[in-house]
Formats: C-alpha cells, structure tokens, sequence
C-alpha cells in the first residue's frame, strides 16, 4: 500500500 | 471513485441539506450544537487547503466548496439570524478538550511534516470528534426533534459508508490511508449508539427520546 497517499477523499 | 464513496459524499450532502431545511422551516435552531457546527466549519477550512494548489475533479472541488460554505451559512445562521432560538446554556461540551488533543495527534502522526498536511491530519482527528458536543447535547436534553435525528442518521450513514469504501480501494488500488481509516473508525462508532436508538424508535414512528 501506499505509504503517502493523496488526499483525493472528502 | 466507487458507489460507497459516491452514496457517503451523497448521504453527507443530504445531511447538510436536512440540517438547513430544519434550521429554515421551523425558524430555530433548537436541538443544534453550535460548537459541532463550529468544529466541522474548521474540519473543512483546514482540511480543504489544497484547494488552492491541488485540483482532484470538478466534483471534488464542488464539494469542497459547498462543504466550506455551507458550514459557514449555518454558523452565521446560528449566530445572528435565529440567534435568540439558541441556548448556549445547553450547549456546554468543552471544545478545548478536542481541539488540545487532535493538534497533539496530528504532531505525532502524519505524512509528511508540512503544515498543509499537518492541518489535514488535525482535520481528519478533529471530525472524529467533532460530533461529540452534538451527542451529548442530545444526552443532556433526552430528546430530539425528529427532524434532527434524520440529519444526525444522515451524517451517521457517511460515515458508516466510508468503511466499505476503504475496503474496496484497498483491494483494486491497493490504496490504504491508516490516519484516515482510524479516525473513520472511532468517529462511525460514535454514532452506534445514537443508530440503536434511531433504528428502534424514529423508524418505527416514535419520538427520539432516551431512557431516562
């Protein structure tokens, strides 16, 4: 898994 | 983007949308904490910063300003237009106990240590608990308007609808997010209790009101 994932969720 | 995803941003939507309908057709804001509304205003300010420097979608970026601006309309509404319908008196959950402990939180966990992500991590701890003065607001009065309660089962659903949400991205993206899914976590078991009562007595018609 990703470890930094991207804020694409609100 | 996955239908649980899509039905929580939806039931979160809606819940906004209860809530103002509640606040405009009986002209009060009774039954409302002002300190969760406060809370969830600073939950969207902070959280949605990258607004400004990161474009997802459009329809990220509508619901991000939609988040952000209604939260502040049903601030000022609390404030000044249905201002004397509010009873601080009520409404006496101390915020310092959540805000104190969530900046702690996003020190010690975070992904990168920048202060847009530091604000997200304080964002994701804080709307854990954000709903906290709401729920025991409802405690201390015993009841509820029942149009309250959909709002709070809305918000509740959101929630609850993210769980799946991570599970299925974790399994065809192979994308997990610990801070996120954690505070997820925490915050959907919250309203557990609040569900039990909702399920067992507003669906079945009755008023929401607990054992005294």
């Amino acid at each position: 898994p990703t470890a930094s994932p991207q804020h694409d969720e609100l | 983007m996955n239908i649980f995803r899509l039905l929580g941003d939806l039931s979160h939507l809606a819940s906004i949308l209860i809530l103002l309908q509640k606040i405009q057709s009986t002209r009060s804001c009774r039954g409302i904490s002002f300190k969760t509304q406060a809370l969830y205003a600073t939950v969207f300010i902070t959280r949605y910063l990258d607004l400004f420097y990161d474009w997802v979608s459009l329809y990220n970026f509508v619901m991000k300003i939609f988040f952000i601006a209604s939260s502040c309309y049903v601030l000022y509404l609390m404030k000044y237009k249905y201002r004397p319908t509010h009873d601080p008196s009520i409404d006496t959950f101390r915020v310092e106990y959540l805000l104190g402990p969530c900046a702690v939180l996003a020190l010690l966990f975070h992904y990168r240590f920048t202060l847009p992500e530091l604000l997200w991590s304080f964002s994701i701890f804080l709307e854990s608990v954000a709903i906290l003065p709401q729920l025991f607001m409802l405690q201390r009065t015993g009841e509820a308007e029942t149009i309250t309660t959909h709002y709070l089962a809305a918000l509740g659903a959101y929630r609850a609808l993210y769980i799946p949400n991570w599970i299925y991205r974790w399994f065809t993206e192979d994308m997990v997010d610990p801070i996120a899914v954690t505070a997820g976590i925490v915050q959907t078991a919250l309203y557990l209790d609040f569900f039990y009562v909702y399920f067992t007595k507003v669906l079945q018609g009755q008023k929401f009101e607990l054992p005294a």
